[in-house]
């Protein structure tokens, strides 16, 4: 059987906004060792990795390894009838087809559950090798969603072009061109403002905006966002969830034909 | 143009 309370039970909430739009149906994946998720976006084009780990909960029994399939629409619509302090309990029995969230508040004076009918879900299991990027920046989250707010409204694709002067987003359209440089200020008086980029090669890549856009819906997780990339490979965008796990999206990036 | 390419021809099935 499977019982997981995590105190911070918003941030449940806050990984399934991130990911919903891009992703109906996946499983969530429960072992000893956490709660992880991979799914790829309907179109293939871009993959989802989420890693909760078990010490994240205050309390983790998971008897043995299960995968929850759900529609991510349905847990989010659960998810967002917790209040924004509430504990989160989840349970499930180890051949039961539903789960189950128990919403506590902090005071301890509303208790609520919630029972979600889980679904088989056929997916592709892909291993995700361990790279050495060329470039690697760290920026505020906030930074990254305006950029990719900015120029989707100019262009439909970015080249991402890292060097020794900063990391350049370029895009143009039927308006005309936009650039953006991000430089590395490790000086910023708050922490949350500081940039740090790490070149060991420059590097350019393409990318469909929309979905770099998409991706900025994890911005309520973290302060910082760290994108990755090396030559001709897909794009790495993290979001850490505080010292809990992370949320991984890689994107294809485009090829010249 | 730029073509887009599929996640999965980058990553291996496991």
């Amino acid at each position: 059987m499977l019982e997981a309370r995590l105190v911070q039970g918003s941030m449940l909430r806050k990984v399934v906004d991130a990911v919903k739009d891009l992703v109906s149906d996946a499983n969530i994946d429960v072992s000893s060792s956490g709660f992880s998720l991979q799914a790829m976006d309907t179109s293939h084009v871009s993959l989802i990795a989420m890693h909760l780990r078990a010490d994240a909960f205050e309390h983790f029994r998971c008897d043995r390894p299960m995968s929850m399939g759900m529609s991510l629409a349905n847990l989010a619509k659960v998810l967002k009838c917790a209040g924004s302090d509430d504990i989160v309990t989840l349970k499930a029995n180890d051949d039961g087809d539903t789960v189950t969230f128990m919403f506590e508040s902090p005071k301890e004076d509303r208790v609520s559950d919630f029972e979600l009918k889980l679904m088989d879900i056929d997916s592709e299991h892909l291993g995700i090798p361990d790279t050495d990027y060329c470039a690697t920046v760290t920026m505020p989250a906030g930074e990254y969603a305006r950029i990719c707010k900015d120029l989707s409204s100019i262009g439909d694709t970015v080249v991402i072009s890292a060097t020794k002067d900063g990391v350049k987003f370029t895009t143009s359209g039927d308006v005309g061109t936009a650039n953006v440089t991000v430089r590395q200020n490790t000086t910023a008086d708050k922490k949350e403002d500081q940039t740090i980029i790490d070149l060991k090669e420059p590097v350019a890549l393409t990318f469909a905006l929309r979905y770099l856009t998409s991706f900025a819906k994890a911005t309520p997780l973290a302060t910082h966002v760290t994108l990755s990339m090396t030559r001709e490979l897909p794009v790495m965008v993290e979001y850490a969830i505080q010292d809990m796990g992370h949320l991984r999206f890689y994107l294809a990036p485009k090829i010249e034909d | 143009p730029a073509g887009q390419r599929s996640i999965s021809s980058f990553f291996s099935q496991s």
